[in-house]
Formats: C-alpha cells, sequence, structure tokens
C-alpha cells in the first residue's frame, strides 16, 4: 500500500 | 529555461514575474519534505534545483534586471488565486497536518501558477520564442504526468486523487497554449495574437 504521505513525486 | 533566458538575454521583459513568485511559492511550500523524508538522489537534486532556479528568476526580475520587466503588463491579481487556493487546501486535503496542508498548497497553486504569464501575453500579444518553448516544456512536464499516474495505477496501485485532479486542471489550462505553440511557433512563426 503506498504511503501517501510520502510525495514522492516532483 | 527561463532562469537561463533571463539571464542570457540580461532583459526579463515578457516573463510574468508574478508566475515566477508563485511558482517560487509552490516549491517552497512543496518541498519542506526535504527534511523530513528521503526518497532519492535524483528527488532532493532536483527539488533542490527548483527551488534554487525559481528564486534565481525572481531575483533577476525584480532585482538584477527590474529595469527591463514589463511591469505594466503583468497585472494579473495574484490574491485571485493564493486565497482560494489556500482555502481549498484546508479543506481538501491528504491529513489535517501542516505539511501536508502545505503539500497540498502547493499542488493546487502549481496548476494555477502560470496564469498570470499567459494574461501578460493575452495582454501584449506576443511572446518570444525562448518564452514559448519554456511554456511548451512547463506543461508538458506536468502532461507527462498524466500518463504516468495512470501507468502507476495498473502497475503499483497509486492514485493520489489531489495529484491527479490538480495535473489534469494544470494540462487543460496549457492546452490553449499548446495549439498555438504547435501551429505557429513549430511552424517557425513567432508567437503573436490577432489585435
Amino acid at each position: 500500500e503506498y504511503n501517501v504521505y510520502q510525495h514522492d513525486e516532483l | 529555461i527561463v532562469t537561463f533566458k533571463i539571464t542570457i538575454s540580461f532583459i526579463a521583459l515578457g516573463i510574468s514575474g508574478k508566475s515566477q513568485l508563485l511558482f517560487a511559492l509552490v516549491f517552497t511550500t512543496r518541498y519542506l519534505d526535504l527534511f523530513t523524508s528521503f526518497i532519492s538522489l535524483y528527488n532532493t537534486s532536483m527539488k533542490l534545483i527548483y527551488i534554487a532556479c525559481s528564486y534565481a528568476t525572481v531575483y533577476l526580475i525584480y532585482m538584477k534586471f527590474k529595469a527591463t520587466y514589463d511591469g505594466n503588463h503583468d497585472t494579473f491579481r495574484v490574491e485571485f488565486l493564493i486565497v482560494p487556493v489556500g482555502g481549498l487546501s484546508f479543506l481538501v486535503n491528504h491529513d489535517f497536518s501542516p505539511l501536508e496542508i502545505l503539500w497540498t498548497f502547493s499542488i493546487y497553486l502549481e496548476s494555477v501558477a502560470i496564469l498570470p504569464q499567459l494574461f501578460m501575453i493575452s495582454k501584449t500579444g506576443e511572446a518570444e520564442t525562448i518564452t514559448t518553448h519554456y511554456l511548451f516544456f512547463l506543461g508538458l512536464y506536468r502532461a507527462l504526468y498524466l500518463v504516468n499516474w495512470i501507468w502507476r495505477y495498473y502497475f503499483e496501485g497509486f492514485f493520489d486523487l489531489i495529484a491527479v485532479v490538480a495535473g489534469v486542471v494544470q494540462t487543460v489550462l496549457y492546452c490553449d497554449f499548446f495549439y498555438l505553440y504547435v501551429t505557429k511557433v513549430l511552424k517557425g512563426k513567432k508567437l503573436s495574437l490577432p489585435a
């Protein structure tokens, strides 16, 4: 499950 | 591209200082996670480059080459963007925490930050070719994310509604410009609008 609070996009 | 353009031409003519200020605000509020999480060396480097370039551009426009900045045509009222975007980021976010609200604010603000620049071009009726290249790649950058998000949804189960909706809005705002870029600039003509 992706942790949405760690934003890995720029 | 825009930092480079002003640096080599020594003039800020045709560039909206307001859009550049908004982008500096966008990158500042979004990349506060530089202090809290590490994704990759590439990710960190790009964040630092974006922040540095946006502030360098603001410095060039409002300080170094202020005399060449066309403020009379840069009349978009940015409070009409910042106030609603600020309100919306408090209402619609993933988590009601300071960092997350600022991240959301930056996402919403980025989607509309180009409006002062587009408004300026519509007022002056023209843009230098290098300015249009800058706008094209700035728009393309988020448009390519749309493809990336479809990919990530299918292969990683990743879906960030806030980023996707804002990304779609942002891309749609560039569509009219994309049309002009393809029909005029790519055919070797200068971008000028009928009076």
